[in-house]
């Protein structure tokens, strides 16, 4: 699954801080 | 003295880079249905981690483009007409550049700074987690 939707969420999801 | 809590206040930069404070920015902005402008800046920063080699990253950046500039949302009334014009036509000649957004997001970092940033510090949202 490859929706614009996916990429999108995986390209903010990409940027999003993780916990330190 | 370096708590999570007294980096929030230091500014949206350090806010953003906190995962609490990051999710708690976007809980409150959720609420008050602009949540998108977050959204729009952290898509930003993830484009610009994206391979220029990779056929995705032409996908994403007209994905950002439809989501966000094309149309009326929050983030498209916010950034100047310019701004809209070079992304546009970067996407149609397909000249794709890993600081395309830069603009785009400083302008929306910007309103955020002074507005829903200065609005989340005084938030109830926010005086309950502290």
């Amino acid at each position: 699954l490859n929706s614009d939707e996916d990429l999108l969420q995986r390209c903010i999801g990409s940027a999003m801080p993780k916990r330190q | 003295p370096d708590s999570p809590l007294a980096r929030w206040t230091k500014s949206l930069h350090s806010l953003l880079g906190d995962q609490d404070g990051a999710y708690l920015f976007r809980t409150f902005l959720e609420r008050e249905e602009c949540v998108d402008t977050l959204d729009f800046w952290f898509a930003c920063n993830g484009f610009r981690q994206m391979n220029l080699k990779d056929t995705k990253t032409l996908r994403v950046a007209k994905v950002i483009y439809k989501r966000y500039i094309e149309n009326n949302c929050i983030v498209s009334k916010q950034l100047k007409p310019a701004t809209k014009t070079y992304i546009r036509d970067s996407i149609k000649k397909q000249q794709i550049d890993s600081t395309m957004f830069d603009q785009a997001q400083t302008e929306i970092q910007t309103v955020m700074e002074e507005n829903a940033y200065q609005m989340f510090l005084t938030s109830d949202i926010y005086l309950e987690y502290v």
